[in-house]
């Protein structure tokens, strides 16, 4: 086997990165921006080491990994019917955990992880925010139960949790319409 | 057809290689 130096490995799918920084002057979709698309490793390491770490941004802002085509909102019709596996964490672990988890996040998602069941993946979202950011892997049917699980059990052990933490699944539909307090999971690993 | 998938190691590997 001879292999070329130069050639670079395919991606499964091609992803594109989106970034959002919250200005109040502007709508929404205004302050969501689609900062690039890749299909090689290689690419995807050139763009990781180029931007920002998600713990040196300011609160506020996201990034989103989405496979091209899919936009990172509940509104999209590959995400409406969907949900998230969600990661809060505590303040201090920025500093310690965040940078790790979304790597690990990303990794998961451009190597296709979940084996079949990764094309239940729409795709994945950091929120950087003063009282405690967020890490989650949305899907695209909340319905399909032994998809859910076999992504959360992957995901979870990726992120090197221990089995005592509990982390838990949300259909975006419950997510749009609930406040915070009364946020249930339809599933939890 | 067949899936083109990378485990976490390979993965790494890539990122230190010129």
């Amino acid at each position: 086997v001879v292999v070329d130096p130069f050639s670079k490995h395919p991606l499964q799918n091609r992803w594109a990165l989106w970034f959002f920084k919250n200005d109040k002057s502007k709508t929404w979709q205004d302050n969501l921006r689609l900062v690039t698309k890749f299909d090689t490793v290689e690419d995807f390491w050139a763009l990781y080491s180029h931007i920002q770490l998600a713990s040196k941004l300011t609160s506020g802002c996201d990034y989103s990994l989405f496979k091209d085509g899919i936009e990172p909102m509940w509104e999209d019709s590959w995400n409406k019917r969907g949900g998230r596996w969600l990661i809060t964490l505590a303040k201090q672990q920025r500093h310690t955990e965040l940078d790790r988890f979304w790597l690990e996040t990303l990794l998961c998602l451009i190597g296709e992880m979940f084996s079949d069941y990764s094309d239940e993946v729409c795709g994945a979202v950091i929120n950087i925010r003063a009282k405690g950011d967020k890490i989650a892997i949305w899907t695209r049917e909340a319905e399909n139960r032994d998809g859910v699980i076999h992504i959360g059990r992957i995901y979870k052990e990726h992120l090197g949790l221990s089995s005592k933490v509990v982390i838990g699944y949300q259909a975006h539909a419950d997510t749009a319409t609930k406040s915070g307090s009364l946020m249930k999971n339809k599933f939890v690993v | 057809g067949t899936r083109i998938i990378y485990d976490r190691k390979f993965l790494m590997e890539c990122r230190n290689s010129p």
